[in-house]
C-alpha cells in the first residue's frame, strides 16, 4: 500500500480516494507550509479539497490553480498532484519557490470535478461533465467550463442537456463552479487564476466568449509566450499561445473569462500534453514528463505575478 | 460500464468556412451521439470527434460526400481503454 508521499507513485493514475489520501500525506509531511481546506461539496456530496501553500501572513495576495474540471483529462489531476508535492518539497531548496511563498499564498484544487472523475473511473472513461441531474431530461451533467458567469449561454456552448458542452440551466448552477467562485470572492485578494486542462498543448488567456481583445492582451501574451518557451525547453513539447477564441474556438461560460472579468488580471488556461493520438488516455509513462514540463511553465507565470503586483 | 468497442476518433480538417459550418451542423445532430474532443472552429484548424461504431458509416459518408478531409486518429477506443486498464492493474500490483 502507498503509505506516504515519499513512496507514492506519481507516475500512475489513481482513483479519487488515493489522490485524497495522498493530499493528506503531503499535508502531514509538510505541515509548516501546506494545509488542506474544504471549499464545498460536489453534487454527489464529495468534498472539494484545496491545498493551501503558505508561509504565513494574513490574506496575502494569492495564486489560484484548479485542475481536472473536465473529468476525463486524467493527466491533469495527476499533474496537479505531482505539482503539489513539488512545491512542498522544493520549498527551502528552490529560491524561486521560496521567494514566491514568502510573498504570496498558493491554492491548488487538485480535482475540480470529483463526481465526474469517479464516474470516469467506474462507468464511462470518456466522461467530461459534472453529474448533476437536469429536470425534464434523461441526460446527466453540465460542462463545468461552460457554466461560469462570462458570456453565459453564448456561442460555443450548447443548450442541449445531452451535449458534452451543455452550459447548464444558469450561470454557476453547478456547485463545483459556485464553490470556487464563492471561495475566490470571499478571499478577495487572488491575483492569478490558472485552470489546467489537457488536450492539444495550448496556453491561453481570455477571452473565449468573444473574440474581442482584452485590455491586457500584450502583457498576457508576453507572459504566456515566456511560460510556453520555458515549458518547451525541457522536452521540446510545442505549445500554441493566444486568446481562447483564436487559438481554439469561441467558447462561452469559461472559468478564466470569469476570473479576468472579476478583476484577476493574470488568468490563464493550460491544455497539457496530448497530441490526440491517445485521446485522453495519455499513457502513464508520460505523466511525470508532462508534470515536469508544466512546472517550468507554471513557475514562469508565478515569477511574473510575484514581480508585478497590482 | 460503457463499451467503446469499434468507436473511432476522426481528425477532421475543414478547409473553408462552409466546411466549418457543416461540421457544426453535424455536431448538432443529437442521434449520432458524437463527442467532439476538439470543436470545429476555423478553416484549417482540425476538429477531433469520437464517433460511435454504429454511426461510423453515416459520419464518413457525410464527410466524404462534402469533400471534407479526415483521417482516423484512434482506430478503436476500447482497445485504448483496455490497455490503460491493464497498465493500471499492473501498477496497482
Amino acid at each position: 500500500r502507498e503509505r506516504g508521499s515519499s513512496s507514492f507513485n506519481y507516475g500512475a493514475y489513481h482513483p479519487l480516494e488515493t489522490i485524497y489520501q495522498e493530499m493528506d500525506n503531503i499535508v502531514a509531511e509538510y505541515p509548516k507550509i501546506v494545509s488542506k481546506l474544504q471549499i464545498g461539496e460536489s453534487y454527489e456530496k464529495r468534498p472539494l479539497y484545496v491545498l493551501k501553500f503558505s508561509t504565513g501572513g494574513k490574506n496575502r495576495p494569492a495564486i489560484w490553480i484548479d485542475a481536472g474540471i473536465h473529468a476525463r483529462e486524467w493527466v491533469t489531476q495527476a499533474t496537479a498532484l505531482w505539482t503539489a508535492k513539488k512545491i512542498a518539497s522544493d520549498y527551502e531548496y528552490d529560491p524561486s519557490v521560496n521567494s514566491l511563498l514568502n510573498t504570496m499564498d498558493l491554492f491548488l484544487l487538485v480535482v475540480a470535478n470529483p463526481d465526474g472523475y469517479v464516474f470516469s473511473h467506474t462507468e464511462n472513461r470518456m466522461w467530461r461533465k459534472t453529474r448533476s441531474k437536469t429536470p425534464g431530461s434523461p441526460c446527466v451533467g453540465v460542462d463545468p467550463n461552460r457554466n461560469w458567469d462570462a458570456g453565459f449561454g453564448g456561442p460555443g456552448a450548447s443548450s442541449n442537456p445531452c451535449s458534452d458542452s451543455y452550459h447548464g440551466p444558469s450561470a454557476d448552477s453547478e456547485v463545483e463552479v459556485r464553490s470556487v467562485v464563492d471561495f475566490i470572492k470571499s478571499h478577495g485578494n487572488v491575483k492569478a487564476f490558472i485552470s489546467i486542462h489537457s488536450y492539444s498543448q495550448l496556453l491561453m488567456f481570455p477571452y473565449g466568449y468573444t473574440c474581442d481583445n482584452i485590455r491586457d492582451r500584450a502583457e498576457l501574451d508576453n507572459v504566456a509566450r515566456t511560460a510556453a518557451n520555458a515549458l518547451t525547453s525541457l522536452y521540446g513539447t510545442q505549445y500554441k499561445v493566444g486568446p481562447i477564441c483564436s487559438v481554439i474556438y469561441q467558447a462561452s461560460g469559461g472559468s478564466i473569462d470569469w476570473s479576468y472579468n472579476y478583476g484577476i488580471k493574470y488568468s490563464f488556461a493550460f491544455e497539457l500534453r496530448d497530441t490526440g493520438r491517445h485521446g485522453f488516455l495519455l499513457p502513464a509513462d508520460q505523466i511525470i514528463p508532462t508534470a515536469r514540463e508544466t512546472w517550468m511553465g507554471l513557475k514562469s507565470i508565478f515569477e511574473h505575478v510575484r514581480d508585478h503586483p497590482y | 460500464l460503457e463499451n467503446f468497442a469499434g468507436d473511432q476518433v476522426l481528425r477532421v480538417e475543414p478547409c473553408n468556412e462552409e466546411q466549418v459550418r457543416l461540421l457544426k451542423e453535424l455536431r448538432a445532430l443529437e442521434p449520432l451521439q458524437l463527442d467532439f474532443w476538439r470543436f470545429p472552429s476555423y478553416p484549417n484548424e482540425p476538429a477531433d470527434v469520437q464517433v460511435p461504431f454504429a454511426c461510423l458509416q453515416d459520419v464518413k459518408v457525410f464527410l466524404e460526400s462534402r469533400g471534407i478531409k479526415y483521417c482516423v486518429m484512434i482506430e478503436d477506443i476500447q482497445a485504448a481503454v483496455d490497455e490503460e486498464r491493464r497498465e493500471m492493474y499492473l501498477n496497482q500490483r
